[in-house]
């Protein structure tokens, strides 16, 4: 899957996700709000880099 | 619920990381 966000809009997206993890630091690890966010954050990258790449598996991973 | 928060963390600093190598 090639990549198919511009670098600006892609940094935007990131940012949003990442304004949500104080949030989410609030919530307990099997809220389904958890896995939303983390399949969502999935999709941003791959949009941002394509897939495969480091950045998604190193994601996946962590 | 600890190793939860350690991952959110680690999270938040990949993406930091993801959005300085789109800014280059």
């Amino acid at each position: 899957i090639p990549p198919s966000l511009s670098s600006s809009q892609a940094i935007e997206l990131i940012k949003k996700q990442m304004e949500q993890i104080d949030k989410l630091l609030q919530l307990h690890c099997d809220d389904p709000e958890v896995r939303k966010w983390d399949n969502l954050t999935e999709q941003v990258i791959i949009r941002a880099f394509g897939k495969p790449h480091d950045n998604l598996d190193v994601y996946s991973s962590a | 619920q600890n190793s939860f928060i350690k991952t959110l963390h680690n999270k938040r600093s990949l993406l930091e990381g993801f959005i300085e190598q789109l800014k280059i």
